[in-house]
């Protein structure tokens, strides 16, 4: 564990709680894509089936157990309590066009041919993918909430957080994994933009809108 | 490439 990696972590975790504590105070799941929530959790599911195999530390399983329960949670809040307020005409994403391509590619592409290894993989290049919808949905209302940026700007830190940690840890540690840097890399570049309206604006006071 | 990942990353 190093300092990349404990805030990335925590950037995630306050990602999770800001989008759930947005949609419980406001008791509107307005402009939060369902597709993404249900790419994430395909991606935890797939990825913390670990927890059975492979203990490491108590944070480790805590925090895995949270990211599974949150992303449920999140879930449950969109498709049923609050499922009147979800954007569903604006939600249209097609996620079998990313979880199809993801998982021909981790059967590909793989550290070890074994089911759990190539579900880990899996998750990792669905994960690097899974914010398209949510961004796609931003882009087609053509606006986001300033509480919306805040979480998209949490969760794109936390990947851009893990690639310094990797940094770190190959001159650190000597240790490296390709599919994880790669797919993380192509992660952190697909919120770039999203950052640099961030910057100039949600910062600045201004909603986030795109220009017309 | 390297042969098992981490499982402590998230």
């Amino acid at each position: 564990m190093n300092i990349f990696r404990l805030l990335g972590d925590l950037s995630h975790l306050l990602a999770i709680i800001i989008l759930l504590v947005k949609i419980w105070k406001t008791r509107s799941c307005a402009g939060i894509s369902g597709k993404s929530q249900i790419l994430f959790a395909v991606v935890y599911t797939s990825r913390y089936l670990d927890l059975i195999n492979a203990f490491i530390s108590p944070y480790n399983t805590i925090m895995k157990i949270v990211f599974l329960a949150a992303s449920y949670g999140t879930i449950y809040l969109m498709y049923m309590k609050f499922k009147a307020t979800y954007d569903v005409n604006h939600d249209t994403f097609r996620i079998e066009f990313l979880i199809a391509p993801a998982a021909v590619l981790a059967l590909i592409v793989n550290h070890a041919f074994e089911p759990l290894e190539i579900l880990w993989t899996f998750s990792i290049y669905l994960e690097s993918v899974a914010i398209l919808p949510q961004l796609f949905l931003v882009s087609k209302t053509g606006e986001a909430e300033s509480i919306t940026s805040h979480y998209l700007f949490m969760l794109g830190s936390y990947r851009a957080l893990y690639i310094f940690n990797w940094i770190y840890r190959y001159y650190a540690e000597n240790h490296y994994d390709l599919i994880a840097i790669v797919a993380g890399i192509v992660q952190t570049v697909l919120y770039c933009d999203f950052f640099y309206l961030y910057i100039t604006k949600v910062l600045k006071g201004k909603k986030l809108q795109l220009p017309a | 490439l390297w042969q098992d990942h981490d499982h402590d990353e998230l």
